[in-house]
């Protein structure tokens, strides 16, 4: 028997729109540490992993280590039926092949039941190294967002170079070129505001944008996002799950030829 | 022209 109660059940729908549109089928592995996710787009080009502990649940059971394959666009329309206040149940029975949405408005009036289908979706995992990151940015992510989204009207591919001045992003196309440079700002009266750059080795990568665009879907769940960037590693973009844990995308890099 | 890698190049199948 497995189940899940969230109270805040708005982050459930807030992860689910920031993965539906990376990957379409995906399994959740839900064991006693928690409930995660760890799959890689069609092209195998990007990764979301997905980790929500056990202990940032108001109510956790797992009885046994279970795998459930989902279609993740059917489960966001699911999940879009439940109210950004209701509390969100997921729970599924041994040897059963459903799973059950239960959602409960705040004053527990109105009681929704949704059933699906699960899947059977062979898993693929990669092994992720814990990594020391030659450079690491965290930054607002809206900013963030703001970034990546103008810089795809000018081009498909954004060059990330940080150096001790700061971050810069570049993109350039048939239009033209643009340069963004974010300085460090620590400086502010709110902390979510501020931008920290964290660099041991000036580090340049290059990344395609549709897939940066794809990851700031997860915005709405952080004010903040952290950047991770290794010379001859992907890049790592991390947005926290409030109190319960996060969501990290991988993203291959590409060379110049 | 860029080339675009891939994950499994970076991280191994576990």
């Amino acid at each position: 028997m497995f189940e899940l109660r969230l109270v805040q059940g708005s982050l459930l729908k807030k992860v689910l729109e920031s993965i539906k549109d990376l990957v379409n089928d995906a399994n959740f592995d839900c064991s006693s540490t928690g409930f995660s996710l760890q799959a890689m787009d069609s092209s195998h080009v990007a990764l979301v992993a997905l980790l929500l502990r056990s202990e940032g649940f108001e109510h956790y059971r797992c009885d046994r280590n279970l795998t459930m394959g989902m279609n993740l666009a059917n489960m966001a329309k699911m999940l879009k039926c439940a109210g950004n206040d209701d509390i969100i149940t997921i729970k599924a029975d041994d040897g059963t092949d459903t799973v059950t949405f239960m959602f409960e408005s705040p004053s527990q009036d109105k009681i929704s039941d949704f059933e699906m289908k699960l899947m059977d979706i062979d898993s693929e995992h990669l092994g992720i190294p814990e990594a020391e990151y030659e450079a690491i940015i965290r930054m607002p992510s809206a900013e963030f967002a703001r970034i990546c989204r103008d810089l795809s009207s000018i081009g498909d591919t954004v060059v990330i170079s940080v150096t001790k001045e700061g971050v810069r992003f570049s993109a350039r196309g048939d239009i033209g070129a643009a340069n963004i440079v974010c300085r460090q700002n620590a400086t502010v009266d709110k902390p979510e505001d501020a931008t920290i750059i964290e660099m041991q080795e000036p580090v340049t990568l290059t990344f395609a944008l549709r897939y940066m665009n794809s990851f700031t879907k997860a915005t709405p769940l952080a004010e903040q996002v952290t950047i991770s960037m290794s010379s001859d590693l992907p890049v790592v973009v991390e947005y926290k799950v409030a109190g319960m844990g996060y969501i990290r995308y991988y993203l291959a890099p590409k060379i110049e030829e | 022209y860029t080339l675009q890698l891939h994950l499994p190049e970076f991280f191994v199948w576990k």
